[in-house]
């Protein structure tokens, strides 16, 4: 019952580590995804000439930059979904493993 | 004498006001100059592709946004030279009133 308790324990202590890890991801996955939306932001009030290199800016390479930002936002809330599923997945784990550490 | 008196302090008052106006434009020179000098780095850590709008960038162009900022800090400083001296002959026109207020 002991050696149970243990197994049980070192199990927790896992799935608390994948916890752990899984929200990084997601904390990180919400940072990337803040700095994209302030890129679109600058993106979509560009004027005529680049501010930092001073070249013209034609409205099909302006159109350009705000699509591809706005791809790689939307592949980051896909990311952010599987991540939360992920975590949810994990929760579930973790309260199935409390159950059975106190069924003991 | 009174008036004599009056008539100096009243010139006193306008070159502490030039004083006070001149110093104005020094500082606004100086932080100026130090903005200039942040885009001359920023100009010069570029790499091959501008930051900001993804373009390639020719050695060429990097050295036009060099030399046209230098220019322009040299200009400033150009502006600040001006505008110490203005400065120093303020000073000293304050110094010759101050002295010719004492001897009335
Ligand atoms: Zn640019």
């Amino acid at each position: 019952k002991i050696a149970k308790l243990e197994e049980l324990e070192n199990k927790k202590k896992e799935l608390e580590e994948k916890r752990s890890e899984i929200r990084g991801v997601i904390a990180a996955i919400n940072t990337k995804i803040e700095e994209l939306s302030k890129e679109l932001e600058d993106y979509k009030s560009l004027g005529a000439v680049c501010p930092k290199c001073k070249r013209p800016l034609t409205e099909e390479h302006k159109k350009k930059l705000i699509s591809e930002t706005i791809s790689k936002i939307e592949n980051k809330k896909e990311e952010l979904k599987r991540a939360n599923a992920s975590d949810v997945k994990i929760k579930k784990e973790m309260r199935e493993l409390e159950g059975k550490i106190r069924e003991l």
